[in-house]
């Protein structure tokens, strides 16, 4: 899966 | 941010005030179910560690630590507090066949393979189920209090906000992340016939109750 660099969502 | 995100946090924090709220004024915490709230208290704590290590707004910041803050909170309203008045008899699904298979999935199908990202991904796998002991609770006791609904019903409705903010970021911001919106899809249908309880039975001002 792709990495997704960082998180934003709660 | 959207409007969808955003209105997704609100019934969010809706749905804890309004928890905290009916356990403090009725001093009682009868109907709720202590293990969905544990479960919810390790979802945050596995999820927010990147508080220490990432920020991206004072939004986000608050709202994690609020998160973190009220789901122990609660837990200690239940089993120290109020214990007295927690239906252990009741609350008796196994957690550990959640934690497990979900802890599994998360080594496996994750977006990277490091400690932070396989944290993130177990909570957001556990968050997708976290709330069956609650639900089961009130299928076996077969009714809820009235406020108990409000709350499960705004708790339901933050993720199926978050599923339109995840159409919204795909078509405006070509963004998606498969492991949130499948297990957010997940988490929503396990709410939806209790959803179909509330329309029909709650909002018209009837007692919440189940075919027992």
């Amino acid at each position: 899966l792709q990495v997704i660099s960082e998180h934003d969502e709660l | 941010m959207n409007v969808f995100r955003l209105s997704g946090d609100v019934s969010h924090l809706l749905a804890i005030l309004i928890l905290l709220m009916k356990i403090w004024k009725t001093r009682s915490c009868a109907g709720i179910s202590g293990k969905s709230q544990i479960l919810f208290a390790l979802v945050y704590t596995t999820r927010y560690l990147d508080l220490f290590t990432s920020f991206i707004s004072p939004y986000n910041t608050a709202m994690k630590v609020f998160f973190i803050a009220s789901s122990y909170a609660t837990i200690y309203l239940i089993y120290l507090k109020f214990k007295a008045t927690y239906d252990r008899n009741h609350d008796t699904f196994r957690m550990e066949f959640l934690v497990l298979p979900v802890l599994v999935l998360a080594f496996v199908v994750n977006h990277d393979f490091t400690p932070l990202e396989i944290l993130w991904t177990f909570s957001i796998y556990l968050e997708s189920v976290a709330i069956l002991p609650q639900l089961f609770m009130v299928s076996k006791t077969g009714q809820a209090e009235t406020i108990t609904s409000h709350y499960l019903f705004a708790l339901g409705m933050y993720r199926a906000l978050y599923i339109v903010n995840w159409v919204y970021r795909y078509y405006f911001e070509g963004f998606y992340d498969l492991i949130a919106i499948i297990a957010g899809v997940v988490q929503t249908v396990l709410y939806c016939d209790f959803f179909y309880l509330y329309v029909t039975k709650v909002l018209k001002g009837k007692q919440l109750t189940l075919p027992a």
